[in-house]
């Protein structure tokens, strides 16, 4: 009887994968270990879901990326995706070699802007730049 | 886009539950420096609407949203590079002008305890609405404004010139006084109120009352009150450590 041929297990490793061989979003999504792949998601943070609109003037709330899945980071944290876009960029620009570019290391950032009351009345213009993910590596 | 209106879906969503969402939002806003929800003096929203250093403000926020990318030429030249703009009403307002004798003089304070630490201001502006005066015609005007540096109970306050501005009895419109001069005092000492002057003389140097000259202050309508405007450049990034 001929033995069905045995399908090669890829061999565990544990070293990092070279940057240039992450999964893509159209790649399997499951990588090897059954683990999702990290993607982008949307979420729209509204002021007025947080009841929070009587003292913010403008935007009503804004649209955030945030990723969800297993990034192959050596954080391996899921986290929102401005954190993740500043964080992720600075360790990778200080150690290059150790640390790879995540899969969804930010292409283009923006920045965005808040005006609200203080407490006293006052009305502050808040900008932080590079903090919202246009555009990031999943895609 | 920032301002509200929601991008199509470009990559399938997966719905956050309420507590994942809420608490998603919560850090992400912490992270835009809005740690906590103040909680404001009654005042109805629909009063505080009109009044004029939130419609000025709003203005600022339209151009600073629309300036997205950085180089897209600064929208407004004090506007510039600034990370954050506070605009402070005034809390006192003292009049040295009808029935005392000269010079006759407005003074306007205002509390800058709610300033951040380490914000290095770059501009600083005293806005005050002036409309035609019914007093006085076809005549020019200097407004200066001062710094009141010191006050002193048996003789004149200390002060320090900040800004001139000429124009004509019948002039009307917003009119603005520079007083970033006044900014490096103000932040060595936050917890002093910052009282700002007003003069106004004819060109050959009577002192004429502010409100004679057509000058509003508290009594004026809400939109045209007097307000100060700061802008400030952050030094240090906000990074929030991971989960």
């Amino acid at each position: 009887a001929v033995r069905p041929l045995k399908r090669r297990q890829p061999k565990q490793t544990n070293e990092l994968p070279h940057p240039n061989k992450l999964p893509g979003i159209f790649d399997d999504i499951h990588s090897s270990h059954g683990r999702q792949v990290c993607r982008r998601h949307e979420l729209y943070v509204s002021f007025r879901d947080l009841g929070w609109l009587d003292w913010v003037i403008a935007p009503q709330g804004y649209s955030a990326y945030y990723c969800e899945g297993e990034c192959t980071f050596p954080l391996d944290s899921c986290m929102n995706a401005t954190n993740h876009a500043i964080l992720q960029s600075l360790v990778h620009l200080m150690k290059p070699d150790a640390v790879p570019k995540a899969c969804c290391a930010p292409t283009k950032l923006s920045a965005t802007s808040v005006l609200y009351y203080d407490s006293s009345n006052n009305v502050i213009l808040r900008k932080h730049r590079n903090m919202v993910v246009k555009a990031c590596g999943c895609h | 886009s920032s301002s509200g209106s929601r991008p199509q879906h470009s990559c399938p969503q997966r719905r956050l539950g309420a507590r994942e969402r809420r608490d998603m939002q919560r850090e992400i806003l912490a992270v835009l420096g809005l740690p906590g929800r103040p909680r404001l003096r009654a005042l109805p929203a629909a009063a505080r609407l009109p009044a004029s250093a939130p419609l000025f403000m709003l203005d600022l926020y339209h151009a600073m949203a629309g300036d997205d990318d950085e180089d897209a030429g600064s929208p407004g030249r004090r506007l510039g590079r600034a990370d954050l703009v506070m605009s402070f009403v005034n809390m006192v307002e003292r009049d040295h002008a009808l029935g005392h004798h000269e010079p006759h003089w407005k003074e306007f304070r205002f509390d800058l305890t709610q300033i951040p630490a380490g914000e290095a201001v770059t501009a600083a502006e005293f806005r005050i609405y002036k409309v035609p005066s019914t007093q006085i015609f076809n005549t020019t005007l200097h407004i200066s404004v001062f710094e009141v540096v010191q006050e002193h109970s048996n003789r004149e306050s200390d002060l320090f010139f900040l800004d001139l501005q000429t124009l004509r009895a019948g002039d009307e419109g917003w009119l603005v006084l520079d007083v970033t001069a006044a900014s490096d005092r103000w932040l060595l000492s936050r917890n002093k109120d910052l009282g700002l002057r007003i003069h106004v003389e004819t060109l050959d140097g009577h002192s004429v009352a502010p409100g004679l000259a057509g000058l509003l202050g508290r009594q004026a309508p809400r939109s045209r009150q007097p307000f100060m405007v700061t802008f400030f450049r952050a030094s240090a990034s906000t990074i929030r450590a991971p989960r």
